[in-house]
């Protein structure tokens, strides 16, 4: 059975996962002995889904601004028309035959191919739906790489006004991301680093704000403020990246790398 | 997303008719 690892794409496709493991082992197990009976509509069900997400993904593809899920997409898509005409010439020659080995065949390997290409297209959109969280988070990267050149209170002002926003939208959807994840200690990273970064970005405003005061009073101390700012600086960035390198994990990267 | 709806709408299909085309064989079994 695979392994899926988000919860949306769990529920969508474990249940027919399951159907098509039944399948093949009923067929196995019953061969021809009694005939098959008519598939005309059930298969005209799934060829209007399939049609359908066709006309769905393409608006998907038209309207992303993602070079990758404009890439992979259209793959998976003809994936899934092509397996849903393996059903389609199933169900007719079931129609001719309702024994026919070679017509049994063809329905698994239809349904299974559905699977795949569903599970595939699945995972092109929510790859997608992954990069753009990453993309916020080196928004807030690029930010807490300046963090270093703030030296006036008005510029401390402004950064926090570019900062604050940024922040609340990595961890509101960082915060949806993990509760999505079938993985548990992906799950787990993902909300320790969260709340890392929580703890850490008053900390370092509170640094930044000491060192400024520190140069408006004469600049004494002023090396030891830039390097405590820093570190808190890069501690955020560590935590940062380290959400960035789990997010683009899945449970198949884990299962290989185990 | 429209496109988890429909991707929803294939498995239920592809589901029901598995279904369909496994009743006859469990029978058998």
């Amino acid at each position: 059975m695979p392994v899926f690892h988000t919860k949306t794409i769990e529920s969508i496709l474990e249940p027919v996962a399951q159907q098509v493991s039944k399948l093949v082992i009923l067929h196995e197990e019953a061969e021809d002995g009694i005939p098959m009976p008519d598939l005309e509509q059930p298969v005209k069900s799934v060829s209007n889904a399939v049609f359908n997400l066709v006309k769905v993904g393409r608006d998907t593809i038209n309207s992303s601004d993602d070079p990758i899920l404009r890439q992979d997409m259209p793959g998976a898509l003809v994936r899934v028309e092509r397996s849903s005409r393996l059903l389609e010439e199933a169900s007719g020659r079931l129609k001719d035959d309702p024994f026919s080995p070679p017509a049994r065949k063809l329905l698994i390997e239809g349904s299974g191919g559905i699977l795949q290409a569903t599970s595939a297209l699945l995972l092109c959109f929510d790859e997608s739906e992954v990069r753009k969280i990453i993309r916020e988070c080196h928004r807030v990267l690029d930010y807490l790489a300046v963090a270093e050149v703030i030296g006036t209170l008005d510029d401390l002002v402004q950064f926090l006004r570019d900062l604050s926003p940024c922040l609340s939208r990595v961890s509101r959807e960082v915060s949806a991301r993990e509760k999505e994840l079938t993985h548990q200690v992906h799950s787990e990273i993902l909300i320790r680093c969260l709340d890392e970064v929580k703890t850490l970005a008053p900390i370092l405003i509170c640094s930044m704000k000491i060192y400024i005061h520190i140069l408006t009073q004469g600049g004494k101390g002023a090396e030891e403020a830039a390097e405590n700012r820093n570190y808190l600086a890069q501690r955020m960035t560590d935590e940062i990246n380290e959400i960035i390198r789990v997010l683009q994990l899945t449970s198949y990267d884990e299962e290989q790398s185990d | 997303e429209m496109i988890l709806e429909a991707a929803k709408s294939i498995t239920t299909a592809t589901s029901a008719l598995i279904k369909a085309a496994s009743a006859a064989q469990r029978e058998l079994i």
